[in-house]
């Protein structure tokens, strides 16, 4: 099973 | 005043083409240096990433920056109208709430304008980071819209390993299972037509192929298209456009469950 991973956690909010 | 006109129109057609049903509204920022766009797809799995520069233009001015926040399908609905070989000009006035779209046929007699109502969007800036990848794959971009495809009458997730001989994409369903493996290019007559892997090491990972598929829609606008990878990061699908800047997509990788 793949879970998707979410983006934000690589790219830090300005 | 903001005012930016393209000789090739049909540019600004295939971006809006390329990213349309990835994103339906985003903040195109228009600064001196030129226009940029950053957006999320809505489950936050994958980025957009514009750049259009300035001197791509003719020509350029923009007095003060600008968000021109727009609703991409209503953008394509309106580029549709115009012919591949127009000239398009964006323009907006300085206390307007709309953009203005100027259609220029090549012997300038024929003149459409379309005023667009601009639309507000809460739109979180991520920063980027810069990295360096274990490995950057560069190929002709009509085969990787080909390998993606026909890996998704297989399975809905593609692994991709790296190594020196070239690049691997496979996938696995309850059909069956493939895979294309594309070797490292020898000689070729264009440089287009090659497969380069530039690679620190080898690296295998997995990603969703309706993103990929989604990406893959950029191909019209540049020949070749690169794929930048390392272990645990998004994967970094980026097509040049012509001289003047570019297209990047982001995909967060799979992760095992």
């Amino acid at each position: 099973q793949w879970l998707q991973a979410q983006l934000q956690p690589f790219f830090p909010d300005e | 005043m903001f005012e930016a006109r393209l000789p090739q129109g049909q540019i600004l057609k295939k971006l809006i083409e390329a990213v349309r049903e990835l994103v339906t509204d985003a903040n195109f920022e228009c600064k001196p240096s030129g226009l940029s766009l950053q957006a999320m797809d809505s489950s936050h799995v994958s980025l957009v990433s514009l750049l259009m520069r300035a001197d791509g233009f003719d020509p350029y001015q923009c007095d003060r920056n600008r968000t021109l926040g727009i609703n991409l399908r209503t953008l394509a609905s309106v580029l549709k109208c115009s012919s591949n070989d127009d000239i398009i000009t964006i323009r907006a006035e300085d206390d307007g709430d709309s953009a203005i779209l100027i259609f220029e046929s090549p012997s300038s007699d024929r003149l459409s304008e379309f005023d667009l109502k601009l639309v507000d969007i809460d739109n979180e800036q991520l920063v980027i980071p810069d990295t360096q990848y274990d490995a950057v794959v560069r190929m002709p971009s009509a085969e990787f819209q080909r390998i993606v495809r026909d890996m998704q009458i297989l399975g809905d997730s593609v692994t991709i390993a790296c190594s020196k001989d070239g690049v691997k994409f496979s996938a696995n369903g309850e059909i069956g299972s493939g895979s294309v493996r594309l070797k490292q290019s020898s000689a070729v007559d264009s440089e287009d037509d090659a497969v380069t892997v530039d690679l620190q090491q080898a690296v295998s990972l997995t990603f969703a192929l309706r993103y990929l598929s989604l990406f893959s829609k950029a191909a019209p606008l540049s020949p070749t298209v690169t794929l930048s990878f390392s272990k645990d990061v998004p994967l970094l699908v980026e097509f040049r456009i012509a001289d003047m800047g570019h297209l990047r997509f982001y995909l967060a990788p799979k992760i095992d469950e």
